[in-house]
């Protein structure tokens, strides 16, 4: 947990990336969406995060990459099926274990919509796995484990600044 | 020594419990360790409470231990799959 004395604040699971330039695959596209759309809120979700900090993603075609993007139903492999709509949107792997997001394509994926489940936002939560973070218990953190449904003036928290800053430090530039 | 059933809950006596177990268990307040093997694999009624508790407080909501509506109205919100509690 954070160093500070509030009794809530954000958790860090105990690994982190050691590169700061990071790289991303979708390797498996969601049903519904547009792949130009999932390509620029995905791109948009990691931004979340880099804006705070010197970290970088770059989005590949092929592999090696650091984080692998899916968007799978059911089991897929992994030991840990997804539930089909509602109760889990999607799970990502923190860095000891990989990184690697996934994202249950039984959801009702939108963009900028106040119907379904905000892609951009659940994208940016699980990048915060990704990343290291694990779930704060400050309601307002996107890091919470809860979806609120869709902001339109999504900002991140005070408390996800903090945490992702503990794991990569602050923006030099 | 025998352990007496009614300090240990049944899940199939209460209805919507095996969910909320599932639930527990999924997110980390539960773990297997705390299961009685020579009881059926029933969970101790404190042990219950305190994951109860540890939910409750973890979410933000009144930590009484105790499977209120509101504490039910959130296990069934949509959510992330990764664990709360990250051993």
């Amino acid at each position: 947990f954070g160093s500070d004395t509030r009794s809530k604040r954000y958790a860090l699971q105990g690994s982190r990336w050691k590169v700061k330039a990071l790289t991303y695959r979708i390797s498996k596209y969601p049903k519904r969406l547009n792949r130009k759309e999932v390509d620029d809120e995905i791109a948009k979700a990691f931004n979340v995060w880099s804006e705070y900090t010197d970290l970088t993603f770059t989005a590949k075609k092929q592999n090696p990459v650091h984080i692998d993007i899916r968007f799978e139903e059911s089991e897929h492999g992994d030991g840990d099926p997804f539930d089909g709509p509602g109760g889990t949107l999607a799970h990502a792997y923190f860095p000891v274990y990989g990184g690697d997001a996934h994202f249950d394509d039984a959801e009702y994926w939108t963009i900028k919509s106040t119907r379904g489940t905000n892609l951009f936002q659940v994208a940016a939560h699980e990048f915060g796995h990704s990343l290291g973070l694990s779930h704060s218990d400050v309601r307002s953190a996107l890091m919470a484990p809860f979806y609120r449904g869709y902001d339109s003036n999504f900002r991140l928290d005070s408390d996800d600044i903090q945490g992702i800053q503990a794991l990569y430090g602050r923006k030099t530039s | 020594t025998p352990i007496e059933d009614s300090f240990y809950l049944n899940f199939d006596s209460i209805e919507g419990t095996d969910d909320v177990d599932l639930y527990l268990s999924q997110f980390g307040y539960l773990s297997p360790s705390l299961r009685n093997p020579t009881s059926g694999n029933l969970i101790d009624a404190n042990t219950w409470e305190r994951a109860i508790m540890e939910f409750q407080s973890f979410a933000g909501l009144n930590a009484t231990g105790d499977l209120d509506e509101e504490t039910m109205e959130l296990m069934q919100t949509p959510r992330c799959g990764v664990k709360d509690k990250v051993g």
